[in-house]
């Protein structure tokens, strides 16, 4: 589809944030350095699916990692994981020809445009797990500018999934 | 009209797009 072709990172990553902030999670999760540890992308996992996402896996992730994007790094490649497996075997279905989020350019650089990346990954669990539902009446009363970065997000990505 | 899309509103191409994720089954493409 043409359309996905001009998806806009950044845009999508801003539109992405207000979405994350829908969850209530306890944590700050306003702007990209709010998420670029992986403890608020953890807590949002957890939420849409606690049995896969579970205490024993989020216990994983280390809390409190500060600056040191070593330990973001190591954390974001967990949670990538965990999003990669959750599509495999829980959902059934593999993420194909899409570009993974490089988790080096978060970590390190706080960079939104693989942000985005990545929370186009986890829109991808919430809409297509147990309690979509939920998820889905949740964007549907968002603004619609908000909604229509969703729309074409949720697109590119069922465009590349494959049972 | 920037706002329609095949003769629909954009609140319809949206309604009509989460509507159909909803009833969407699992590993089905869209």
């Amino acid at each position: 589809m043409a359309a996905l072709e001009t998806v806009d990172r950044v845009e999508l990553c801003e539109s992405l944030l207000t979405w994350i902030q829908t969850f209530g999670v306890e944590e700050p999760c306003k702007t990209v350095e709010d998420l670029t540890s992986g403890a608020v992308m953890a807590q949002v996992l957890q939420k849409i699916d606690v049995v896969y996402f579970n205490d024993s896996w989020i216990s994983r992730i280390k809390p409190d990692v500060g600056d040191n994007w070593r330990l973001k790094i190591s954390n974001l490649k967990k949670i990538l994981k965990g999003i990669l497996d959750y599509n495999h075997e829980v959902l059934g279905q593999q993420i194909n020809d899409f570009t993974l989020p490089d988790v080096t350019l978060i970590g390190e650089h706080s960079d939104a445009a693989e942000l985005g990346r990545m929370l186009q990954l986890i829109l991808g669990c919430a809409v297509n797990c147990e309690q979509k539902q939920e998820y889905i009446q949740t964007i549907m009363m968002m603004e619609e500018s908000v909604q229509h970065v969703v729309m074409t997000a949720i697109q590119e990505l069922m465009s590349k999934e494959s049972p | 009209d920037p706002n329609m899309k095949g003769g629909q509103t954009s609140e319809g191409v949206l309604a009509n797009f989460f509507n159909s994720l909803l009833t969407k089954k699992a590993g089905s493409p869209g």
